[in-house]
């Protein structure tokens, strides 16, 4: 079957989103010692089946957004974190211990259908 | 105003920190040079876009991925006599490691005693530290003299500046065992030297090193769950 292919502007377009997470207004900058905040992104976007290709997409991103395309019941592909980086906490526990800790997954580098 | 229309579920913030609840800290402890190393080369690392092992501390050359460093939360004891006339300064060292999830898991423990500078230059040449495990505590108190059994460790003659003494296999132990962390015992022991003594008649050499002397212990643990060999992960 023939699929149309959608209207989407660019900046509808999954793409990543700066989203800055600022340890002072959540009030925790009293006992996580460093970093003081850090940028660590999301994903937001359309995923459209004209599109899919240039998107960053998985195979199964390109065949969904063309099932969803044949059949809107279908849920569109999704705006996803395609790789993420890890980021390092130096904070202080209930016992005056410092402690530094690795964590993975923290920050989105890039995004995808 | 997120906060006033949103309440963040902390726990959730928390139990991925590895915490029970909210720190208090009344103040932030220092941050040693090791600590902010690492840090300041994890983010050099995250800057340029490389991927470093985040199991391996590099800097200690170590497997492990968190890193603690423990305050001292021991005591100074003063028996009301010298046990010996040698002795000059004794403390029990406590550590605690109840927050220490990781089980069996501990990689690196360094015990460091920083004396202060120059503690000891005019209390003559005849100085020794000692190190032992308290294996049998005898009812710990301000009031009593000595801890119960003790296992030697280690003995420093000439101690000065910052000493660091390996405590895997202790720390390992007390993890595995918290019920065998029954501290160290530290005792510095000095000859009374009849010269040295009269010619530091200024402050007592002992009160001083009371003062000056700091101890923590940089544990290095590696959480298995986070550290799987990368064939399992895959």
């Amino acid at each position: 079957a023939a699929v149309p292919a959608p209207q989407a502007s660019c900046k509808h377009l999954c793409h990543r989103h700066q989203l800055f997470i600022n340890f002072r207004d959540r009030g925790w900058h009293k006992w996580i010692i460093d970093p003081k905040g850090f940028m660590a992104n999301y994903c937001h976007g359309d995923c459209p089946f004209s599109l899919t290709t240039s998107l960053n997409s998985s195979n199964y991103a390109f065949l969904q957004a063309l099932m969803h395309a044949a059949d809107p019941d279908v849920p569109q592909a999704v705006c996803i974190p395609t790789r993420l980086s890890p980021i390092s906490m130096l904070y202080q526990d209930n016992d005056d211990n410092v402690i530094l800790r690795h964590y993975e997954d923290m920050v989105v580098d890039e995004c995808g259908c | 105003t997120l906060g006033q229309t949103f309440q963040f579920p902390r726990y959730v913030f928390l139990q991925f920190l590895g915490l029970d609840k909210v720190p208090s800290p009344q103040k932030l402890q220092p941050v040693p040079s090791i600590l902010k190393k690492v840090l300041q080369d994890r983010e050099v690392a995250a800057a340029t876009g490389a991927s470093p092992d985040l199991c391996y501390v590099r800097e200690l050359g170590v497997r492990g991925n968190v890193l603690r460093l423990l305050p001292d939360q021991g005591f100074f004891l003063y028996p009301k006599k010298r046990p010996h006339a040698s002795s000059c300064l004794q403390k029990v060292l406590y550590f605690n490691l109840s927050a220490i999830k990781e089980q069996g898991q501990v990689t690196m423990a360094r015990l460091s005693l920083d004396l202060g500078p120059s503690s000891y230059s005019h209390l003559g040449p005849e100085l020794e530290l000692a190190l032992s495990l308290v294996q049998e505590p005898r009812g710990w108190g301000r009031s009593t003299p000595r801890p119960g059994k003790v296992l030697a460790l280690q003995s420093v003659p000439w101690p000065q500046g910052v000493l660091n003494f390996n405590l895997l296999e202790v720390a390992a132990d007390w993890t595995r065992n918290p019920q065998k962390n029954s501290g160290l015992f530290l005792e510095i022991l000095v000859k009374e030297d009849r010269d040295s003594r009269e010619s530091s008649q200024l402050e007592d050499p002992c009160a001083r090193l009371r003062r000056s002397l700091h101890a923590s212990l940089l544990l290095v643990t590696l959480d298995p769950e986070q550290c799987r060999p990368s064939w399992k992960r895959r």
